[in-house]
């Protein structure tokens, strides 16, 4: 039940985008946060091929089942998270990037990040001052159950609220920014690990560029729909 | 034919500093490439910053130690040319019919003009984005092919001030860019502000059809117990005909213990 083939007509040149039908797992191996539970990873493969040609492109990645929600607590004013319906009790860490020099390595990644994992922490928040973290950061976030907050690059300082106040309407090209932005998501989004978008640190992206990143990563209709569907289950 | 996938290009690269070099890109990448590490060219890791290549070939202390740092000219004082870099590289590539190949970028600081075989490609302002060329058409026929890369560092590096301070004086919040560079409390300001392919270089062969861009999500019922798994992928036909396709998604698990799957 877990494969699904789907024959498809590409007209020449065509750029198309395509929805598998959903497929089903019942009780699928859930991924937790380090220190709940495991992080059950499956492998998802798709691939394409093409009459004529045979296989024509093929695209892999580890995926968890896991359900993230996080709100603002009216009480503390602090942010909450769940996970697959359990509260976490956050023991997070800030990081900047692995390396001034961005000498950065699967190797070193995999140290770093399972050193915090054995530090019993369960979130590492990325600053906005430093990188957007790369892929196989998000692995081995993934691997050792390492939730991932990840700021867009905003900083209080740098952009109006330094001394000297500076930059209060942020980068000069707000569409790059959301280029930039735009692309990122699309590099990190199906990591299990990643819990959480922030615009900036200590400070809001200007509103035209915060408007636009909250409209991007809202939940699909399709999927509020969903969660309306189950919640009245 | 060449393998169907994706090959990293991630050794063999050499580096030179764009005012030492009185050669165009294209001359680079057809009559007089750089032969091998002989100044000014020296052998450079990519990914990675151009810091990362002069501190490789010993060029200058590692600003890790000490006061190193601060025998590293600042780029605010030697001007973005000084550390505006070439990068070279060559490679074997032979396509067959239907073949595609692009060229993968997937992230340049702070942005690049390619040229490959003496055709010229400009990579967009942005630290954070990729970029992929479809690079078929402009294959050396030979299958050897010549890759320059010519890095200009952020548009804004900067000027640290004496006292120093939490994002220098914060000119570089005006690119799209890491911002820790100019130093912060924490630390002490990036010479070079990571001016470099700082990410890897990749060469992916797909036939006619190509896969962009997945996006996984899933949902789930009476709790937990029953899950779906949503997935949407952009597929580009990049031949002139209409492509017949059989389109396959899988999901396996990782196998506890020793069980194999066969």
């Amino acid at each position: 039940e877990h494969l699904h083939t789907q024959n498809l007509s590409i007209p020449p040149g065509a750029h198309v985008q395509y929805t598998f039908p959903p497929l089903f797992f019942y009780k699928p191996n859930l991924w937790w946060p380090n220190g709940m539970g495991k992080q059950s990873l499956y492998n998802v493969e798709i691939t394409v091929e093409v009459k004529g040609f045979g296989e024509s492109d093929s695209w892999s990645h580890l995926f968890g089942f896991r359900k993230i929600e996080s709100y603002i607590d009216n009480a503390t004013g602090g942010r909450l998270f769940k996970v697959n319906g359990h509260p976490v009790f956050i023991r997070g860490g800030n990081w900047i990037l692995s390396d001034g020099l961005l000498r950065l390595s699967k190797k070193r990644y995999k140290t770093d990040i399972k050193f915090h994992a054995d530090m019993n922490f369960n979130m590492l928040r990325c600053w906005g001052g430093g990188i957007a973290e790369r892929p196989e950061f998000y692995h081995y976030c993934d691997i050792y159950g390492l939730l991932v907050w990840q700021e867009f690059w905003i900083t209080g300082d740098c952009d109006g609220r330094g001394i000297p106040v500076s930059n209060p309407n942020g980068p000069l090209d707000h569409d790059l920014f959301m280029l930039c932005s735009r692309d990122t998501i699309k590099l990190l989004r199906n990591h299990p690990s990643l819990a959480l978008w922030v615009g900036g640190n200590e400070q809001t992206p200007p509103d035209d560029i915060n408007t636009a990143l909250k409209n991007d990563l809202k939940l699909h209709p399709y999927f509020q729909s969903l969660s309306e569907t189950r919640n009245a289950l | 034919m060449a393998v169907i996938g994706k090959t990293r290009l991630d050794s063999g690269w050499l580096a030179a500093r764009s005012t030492e070099v009185n050669l165009t890109g294209v001359q680079l990448t057809t009559t007089h490439p750089p032969t091998g590490p002989s100044s000014p060219w020296m052998q450079a890791a990519v990914p990675g910053t151009v810091l990362g290549t002069l501190l490789k070939n010993n060029l200058v202390p590692d600003p890790f130690y000490g006061l190193e740092n601060e025998a590293i000219i600042d780029i605010a004082d030697s001007g973005r040319e000084y550390y505006t870099f070439w990068f070279f590289t060559t490679f074997q590539c032979k396509l067959s019919g239907s073949e595609h190949v692009d060229l993968n970028f997937r992230a340049i600081n702070y942005s690049a003009e390619v040229y490959l075989n003496g055709h010229k490609n400009v990579l967009p302002k942005g630290m954070f984005r990729r970029h992929s060329l479809d690079v078929t058409d402009i294959l050396h026929p030979n299958g050897q092919n010549m890759l320059a890369v010519l890095v200009h560092p952020p548009d804004h590096p900067g000027k640290i001030p004496p006292e120093g301070g939490q994002g220098g004086d914060h000119e570089i919040g005006k690119d799209v860019a890491a911002q820790y560079v100019e130093g912060w409390d924490w630390m002490a300001p990036i010479r070079d502000r990571n001016t470099g392919i700082w990410d890897e270089v990749s060469l992916s062969v797909t036939g006619p059809v190509k896969i962009s861009d997945p996006h996984l999500v899933s949902s789930f019922f009476d709790n937990y117990k029953r899950a779906y798994l949503h997935t949407t992928t952009e597929l580009e036909n990049r031949s002139a005909w209409v492509a017949e396709c059989l389109l396959n998604i899988q999901v396996t698990t990782e196998l506890e213990g020793r069980i194999c799957l066969v």
